[in-house]
């Protein structure tokens, strides 16, 4: 090839609309084609390496993936969040079992008070996976569950004490209130808790999700993303906007419905996906 | 707002006989932006558009009002008039028949099922039904938990079974119906991959045991460009009889529903909006068309 020449009209379009199938959403699709046509113009490509630009495009906006972050010393809180029905109390048992195996000490707050019969999916889950499940009668204030919960880990000498929590959408400002009152409780609990936010998305979500992680975002410091149901057709695109305008990097990534099925954030094998 | 925007691009046409081919390619690209924004199916955006393009191509400018307000309505009707109708009421039992309607619930992991089934157990009932919820979940922690708890809280019986096949629990549920006089049999089953062979074969095989008078599939207004794919493979498996859009009182534009309907051809019947038992209501396109356009 040479330097200069410029992709056509159709295949800008086609790399649109592929990123526009994996929810990437309408700006990132735009955004991310525009930067290839630049990329492939520059670099004096042929048209078959576009899908390689556009991996490395892509690759280029993920962080790296990590595990929890555990404080120095004390408990490590984490919490989990999100809106309705997209796999927190499935997740949570998912990082009960994760480090649980890898030889921490785990406990777990059914601060889901609220929903039918949450406390007794998640004891059930903590049964199957042996860990402690704090609770309290239905009904009861969830930041009151997170506060005994905390002392609770803290003179136990537990490792990570994972927080579920009941779906909430963000356009209810006093359940997004709540949410805030159960971070700042858990910080009274343990000094520097919540070391973790993860807020749970669902692969299937549309472009909901980028308004989701704003105002969790506002209401909470969310520190990450657990993407569930990665195991279904849809590809969560919407992370990759999620990364560029909130700096809010993917975990975990849910595979499945058992306590095993959770894989550390791949970049390679997420952008594979993205592309198909 | 996207009829804002459309305003704008037709202010210059005052005067003119007709629309023209540049204006409306440029609010083409308007509305595709609109819908696509709005989570609408890319295909499906891009084939209401080319039908929009036509429609108002050559139109005659209507003297009274200004092309702009002419060009949203054209999109607004169009839009309407693929969601719609609405076919709200559910299929009764039939009088003197000896057996209950039977309404089967289906659908994707966490889309609103339960809860869903819940709510139409509750307004069943308020319409003089006698309903019976069945937990024909077996798989994931307290399902039957979940449903017996909502199932106390509106005084509706819930019939399940431990353990044991989904389809066996749906059977005996029939029978269950029929001896304690029920005329409404919700069965609420666990969601699933539309990818996943055996448990797709497993609907199959319940509704082939129960033959349901209604098969709603579930869907999430928060849903995504994929979902018409889980829906088209529903679709090809089950006779499905019509759609149910949940959590609409969140922000999401739900053009899920626009590209779900389109795709499947079936109509969206009901809505939920919130997660209490009375929050539930019969699908109204309008709205959702304002909702979806922005
Ligand atoms: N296929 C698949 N299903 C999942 C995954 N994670 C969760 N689920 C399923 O999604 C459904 C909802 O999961 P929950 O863990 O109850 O979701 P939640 O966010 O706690 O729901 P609420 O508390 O009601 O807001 C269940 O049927 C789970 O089994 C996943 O990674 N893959
Ligand atoms: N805000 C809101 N939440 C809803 C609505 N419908 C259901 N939910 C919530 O969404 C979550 C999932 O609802 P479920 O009824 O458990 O969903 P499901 O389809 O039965 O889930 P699985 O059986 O695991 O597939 C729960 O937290 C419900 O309270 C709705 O219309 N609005
Ligand atoms: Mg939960
Ligand atoms: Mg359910």
């Amino acid at each position: 090839g040479g330097a200069g020449r410029s992709l056509d009209t159709a295949s800008i379009e086609s790399l649109e609309e592929t990123l526009l199938a994996a929810d990437c959403g309408v700006r990132a699709a735009a955004e991310i084609a525009q930067k290839v046509a630049q990329a492939f113009r520059a670099s004096g490509a042929d048209p078959g390496d576009v899908r390689a630009l556009l991996r490395q495009e892509i690759l280029g906006r993920l962080a790296p993936p990590r595990e929890l972050r555990f404080a120095p010393s004390g408990p490590t809180v984490a919490l989990v969040v999100g809106v309705n029905g997209t796999g927190k109390t499935t997740t949570v048992a998912k990082l009960a079992s994760r480090y649980s195996a890898s030889g921490k000490k785990v406990i777990v707050a059914a601060a889901d008070t609220f929903r039918a019969a949450a406390v007794e999916q998640l004891a059930i889950w903590c049964a199957r996976v042996g860990v402690p499940c704090v609770r309290t009668q239905e009904g009861g204030d969830p930041a009151a569950v997170v506060f005994d919960a905390a002392q609770a880990a803290a003179s136990r000498s537990v490792d990570l004490l994972l927080v579920d929590t009941a779906g909430r959408l963000h356009t209810y400002h006093h359940l997004m209130q709540e949410l805030s009152k159960i971070v700042r409780v858990a910080g009274k609990a343990v000094p520097g808790a919540p070391h973790e936010v993860l807020l749970v998305l669902d692969a299937n979500g549309g472009q909901n999700a980028l308004a989701q992680a704003r105002e969790f975002q506002k209401a909470v410091q969310v520190t990450g993303v657990a993407l569930a149901k990665m195991d279904g057709t849809a590809r969560g695109g919407i992370c990759v906007a999620i990364q560029d305008e909130l700096a809010i990097p993917v975990l975990f990534v849910g595979t499945g419905e058992t306590a095993e099925d959770l894989a550390p954030f791949d970049p390679e094998t997420y952008v594979d996906g993205l592309l198909g | 707002a996207l009829s804002g925007r459309l305003q704008e691009i037709f202010k210059r046409l005052r005067g003119q006989g007709h629309l023209t081919e540049a204006n409306v390619q440029e609010a083409a690209r308007e509305i595709r932006k609109a819908l696509l924004e709005a989570d609408v199916h890319y295909k499906v955006a891009k084939e209401f558009v080319e039908d929009i393009a036509r429609r108002a191509a050559g139109q005659e400018v209507l003297s009274s009002v200004t092309p702009g307000q002419q060009f949203v309505k054209v999109v607004y009707d169009a839009m309407v008039a693929l969601l719609g109708p609405a076919v709200p009421s559910l299929a009764r039992a039939v009088e003197g028949a000896g057996s209950p309607a039977v309404w089967m619930m289906v659908g994707l992991q966490g889309a609103g099922k339960t809860t869903t089934s819940a709510k139409m157990a509750k307004f069943a009932a308020s319409q003089g039904q006698k309903p019976l919820l069945v937990g024909a979940d077996v798989k994931r922690p307290a399902a039957i938990d979940q449903l017996k708890t909502l199932g106390k809280q509106i005084g509706i019986p819930v019939f399940a079974q431990e353990s044991g096949d989904p389809a066996g629990v749906c059977r005996a549920a029939l029978a269950q119906a029929r001896t304690l006089g029920c005329d409404t049999v919700i069965l609420d089953t666990a969601g699933r991959l539309h990818i996943d062979a055996p448990l797709m074969e497993e609907l199959v095989r319940i509704a082939h045991d129960t033959k349901p008078q209604e098969i709603l599939w579930v869907l999430d207004a928060m849903a995504g460009q994929d979902v018409v794919n889980a829906a088209k493979s529903f679709g090809e498996r089950l006779a499905l009889t019509g759609i149910v859009l949940t959590k609409l009182d969140g922000d999401a534009r739900g053009g899920a529903a626009l590209s779900v309907k389109a795709v499947l051809g079936k109509p969206i019947r009901l809505v939920g909006t919130g997660e209490k038992l009375d929050r539930f209501e019969p699908f109204n396109p309008e709205r959702i068309a304002s909702r979806i356009l922005g």
